[in-house]
């Protein structure tokens, strides 16, 4: 595993959105964030991808509620495919699927769930893209930059209400010896504005905030022209 | 407010914290329906600016934390907009592929 990956630097991960006030579908985002890297590196393919379609049609207008990563991938599954949001927009509101919009331009090959192993996730990471995580959210409304290190009880492993895409890792060392130490590079769904222009990052090989206990990823075929991208 | 004054770091006197309501406000585009509505929001504000300064002291990382566009929301509202109340997820199928796809469905 290399000690540092940022699959921004590839350009491979696609623009922070706002899932805003009145859906919970940081899911949704997620799962549609994690196609798109996906298709960048092992396609060579960028792709702008209807959240919408997965809230709609994942589950019965429900989907603003809240979702889970897997039920969205399976749902692209299923379908053989993704919308463009051009064609399927976001309204973040609960509708019914709309059918005349699907256009199955991004297939996936299909999924997996992680095991609970940071190194074994950091290696996914490194080798194949980006991976969509389920974590507690409780600390970041007060959060603004830097790394994030809490102890267990503060943010509780067990208690899972939000997800994120982990877009790289990398180490800090400070020269003064103040901290040092490992850490995830998430992207949010709260717009560019919010913490690290729309990430924040946490720290790595602790299970903080329950970060590896869901780590799940679609899986998409390279192309057979090009060989993936490599992660910078 | 003076409970909450007694918690906040012991420099931020109740004029400075009304500034940085006013700056909150300001910055973030914020605008509340009524004169009570504004107040509970400058005590959940001041709330959070609390918490913020818990979190600061007991932050094992390099983390900051502070005033940002959550900050009239009290840690119920912040996790009922944003978070997702769902049980504890199944242990969902560990992978899914094409090959698969009979057996997955089965066993769903």
């Amino acid at each position: 595993i290399s000690q540092s990956c940022d699959w921004r630097k590839a350009g491979a991960v696609s623009a922070v959105k706002d899932q805003g006030p009145d859906c919970r579908s940081c899911w949704a985002f997620a799962t549609v964030s994690n196609i798109e890297a996906l298709w960048n590196i092992h396609q060579h393919v960028p792709r702008n991808l209807s959240v919408q379609e997965v809230i709609d049609c994942a589950y019965k207008k429900t989907g603003c509620q809240g979702g889970f990563v897997w039920d969205g991938l399976l749902a692209v599954f299923k379908n053989r495919g993704l919308s463009s949001s051009v064609l399927y927009p976001y309204v973040g509101r609960n509708q019914p699927c709309q059918e005349h919009r699907r256009k199955k331009v991004t297939p996936i090959y299909g999924y997996e769930v992680l095991p609970r192993d940071e190194k074994y996730i950091a290696g996914i990471v490194a080798s194949q893209g980006p991976v969509t995580a389920l974590f507690n959210m409780k600390v970041l409304q007060n959060y603004k930059k830097g790394i994030l290190r809490r102890p267990s009880q503060d943010c509780r492993p067990d208690h899972l209400d939000h997800v994120g895409v982990i877009v790289g890792f990398n180490e800090v060392k400070s020269r003064r010896g103040s901290w040092t130490g490992p850490y995830w590079i998430i992207q949010n769904s709260w717009g560019e504005h919010w913490g690290e222009q729309g990430y924040f990052r946490l720290h790595r090989g602790t299970n903080t905030c329950g970060i590896a206990m869901y780590a799940v990823t679609a899986t998409v075929k390279d192309s057979e022209r090009k060989k993936p991208v490599l992660c910078p | 407010a003076s409970e909450v004054q007694a918690a906040l770091p012991p420099n931020l006197i109740m004029t400075q914290m009304v500034q940085m309501f006013q700056d909150f406000m300001r910055q973030f585009n914020k605008t509340y329906e009524s004169q009570e509505e504004t107040h509970r929001r400058f005590k959940v504000f001041m709330r959070n600016l609390e918490v913020s300064h818990v979190l600061q002291v007991s932050e094992l990382g390099t983390a900051q934390y502070g005033i940002t566009r959550f900050s009239d929301l009290t840690e119920h509202e912040f996790a009922k907009m944003y978070g997702m109340s769902l049980p504890s997820p199944a242990p969902p199928v560990k992978q899914l592929s094409y090959p698969n796809l009979g057996n997955i469905a089965n066993k769903s």
